[in-house]
């Protein structure tokens, strides 16, 4: 059993833990839930400002990276699949970027989750950034997709953290729309 | 219970901090 991380002395808390994953597609192959499962893979857990430092600043920048990839930052104890308990009720506001912005959007995206600027409770489950050809896609995901109070609050929320221009299009999905 | 905020001028600042090499 992975070991629970904890705060070490000094360090500044985060409200909740949370855990980095990383997954590239193998191209070629269709991506079937059995294959996307082995494809992610989990790169650390951590519980405060400071551990978080401690993985991000290794970490390659979205905008940096080539190839079918994304990146996952989730609380601890929710992987990122639809397949989830805390995500198969949920869903996520998705924005394509163009190419270019997706190493500041990402990082302004992670810090807003860490710090508790969406203020929906215990509604956000993680966020992906995914580098794609000829544009990214960052997307935050929530427990219930039903509350539309809570996907309000948190596009609202989105707009202001990553400073989109007002003309961005946002869209939002069902996790059961996505599967079908 | 209370809510742990920072804002993303705090966490930057944390990035300079010994314990976060």
């Amino acid at each position: 059993r992975r070991k629970m991380a904890v705060p070490g002395a000094g360090e500044h808390p985060l409200q909740f833990n949370y855990s980095f994953w990383y997954s590239r597609r193998t191209p070629g192959r269709p991506a079937s839930t059995q294959s996307y499962e082995q494809n992610i893979k989990q790169i650390g857990t951590f519980a405060s400002v400071e551990q978080f430092w401690r993985f991000y600043s290794h970490m390659i920048r979205p905008g940096d990276l080539t190839g079918h990839s994304d990146f996952h930052l989730f609380k601890d104890g929710i992987k990122p699949m639809w397949e989830d308990d805390a995500n198969k009720m949920g869903g996520k506001w998705i924005i394509r970027l163009r190419k270019g912005l997706a190493s500041r959007c990402w990082e302004n995206l992670i810090l807003a989750i860490l710090g508790e600027q969406f203020m929906v409770g215990e509604e956000i489950c993680g966020a992906v950034v995914s580098v794609r050809f000829q544009e990214d896609i960052i997307s935050i995901w929530n427990k219930t997709a039903s509350d539309q109070a809570t996907t309000a609050r948190i596009r609202d929320t989105l707009r202001r953290v990553l400073n989109l221009p007002p003309n961005t299009i946002m869209e939002y999905k069902t996790h059961t729309d996505s599967i079908k | 219970g209370t809510r742990i905020i920072y804002d993303r001028k705090f966490l930057l600042d944390c990035r300079n901090s010994p314990l976060a090499r």
